[in-house]
């Protein structure tokens, strides 16, 4: 594994997008999770479209009932590959815009489809299994608890105690080996998240946070997606 | 009063950092910019309020925000935390419109990702 690793500088990571007050992160990171996927199977980067698994999927867990997605009442990045494996695929965002509400329709127009899944899975809570599922699939949807990100600015979050409780979905793009020092100048390695609170807020969209220990739950709910090797229309 | 943390894990055992919990002395000078920092970000980030009463609770949420941030500063020194475009939201109005991952359930036939080498 290279000891520093950031899918934006290798093409495969869009721009930073903005959800607004809805609640559907686990969209976004859905889509650049296939974004990413796509990209790596076509050479082609490819900005997709997170209006159609909120007006669309209504994928439900089949182990829990009424756990479905919900527009912006929430989801989840793995019955989110699930439905768009199922539907064929996923519209260009320029195709079906965002609004940043769940009041429409589903407008899906199969005709339309940029980027299709061929298979997806779930990596173990094992650091160095992640990196190596990032540095060979592309990048991978997580899950994160967002406690200290409401009041994050910049630097490489690292909090003594943070739950593990997941409430927030997000992109893994990449890792660095040596940003921070927190004690005795000892650099320490972390993730580079990709969120999608639009460019003002972070490190211009993104988000540090310290590797190692699981903080804040990042490690526990990983996700990888394969892309078809389809050119979109 | 203070809060005493292993700040390392395993590989550092040695050091222990105690720091302070933010409700000491400066916190009353923290609160007094506050509404200057409210104007701020008002401005930066193009916030308007219907009535008065809506603009006062919202500085109230943001003032309760100032403190929060120094909390997490505490907690998290190696990032920079303070006012956001999230500033004049309580706790659970941001985890309301913000945040929207479901409990993860994993389902038992959920394909799990084959082991990759990691040497070299």
């Amino acid at each position: 594994l290279p000891t520093d690793f950031d899918w934006r500088d290798h093409g495969a990571v869009t721009g930073v997008k903005d959800q607004g007050s809805c609640g559907s992160c686990w969209s976004f990171s859905t889509t650049g999770a296939l974004e990413g996927a796509h990209y790596l199977s076509t050479g082609e980067l490819v900005s997709l479209s997170e209006q159609q698994l909120v007006d669309c999927d209504h994928e439900c867990d089949p182990q829990e009932y009424g756990a479905c997605d919900s527009g912006c009442n929430g989801g989840l990045m793995t019955t989110a590959f699930e439905y768009t494996l199922k539907a064929g695929g996923l519209e260009r965002e320029d195709d079906y815009p965002y609004t940043g509400n769940d009041r429409g329709a589903c407008k899906f127009d199969k005709s339309k489809i940029a980027a299709s899944v061929s298979n997806f899975s779930v990596i173990s809570v094992n650091e160095d299994q992640i990196a190596a599922n990032l540095v060979k699939h592309g990048p991978l949807a997580v899950g994160i608890n967002a406690v200290f990100m409401q009041t994050y600015m910049k630097g490489v979050s690292c909090p003594y105690i943070c739950g593990r409780h997941l409430d927030h979905g997000v992109l893994l793009v990449g890792y660095g080996s040596a940003g921070y020092a927190p004690i005795r100048f000892k650099e320490k390695p972390y993730w580079i998240i990709k969120n999608s609170w639009g460019e003002n807020w972070g490190e211009e969209g993104y988000y540090k946070i310290c590797r190692g220990r699981n903080v804040c739950g990042v490690d526990s709910m990983v996700s990888s997606v394969a892309a078809l090797q389809t050119k979109s229309q | 009063s203070a809060v005493v943390s292993d700040v390392v894990s395993e590989d550092d055992p040695l050091i222990r950092q105690v720091v302070s919990n933010g409700a000491g002395e400066d916190s009353d000078d923290h609160l007094l910019n506050a509404e200057h920092h409210f104007t701020l970000f008002k401005s930066k980030y193009g916030k308007t309020y219907a009535t008065q009463e809506e603009h006062d609770y919202r500085l109230g949420v943001f003032k309760a925000n100032l403190r929060r941030a120094k909390r997490h500063q505490l907690l998290d020194p190696t990032a920079v935390h303070g006012v956001t475009k999230f500033s004049d939201l309580t706790p659970s109005e941001f985890r309301r419109q913000f945040l929207g991952l479901r409990p993860l359930k994993l389902p038992a036939d959920a394909q799990k990702a084959p082991i990759l080498p990691t040497n070299d």
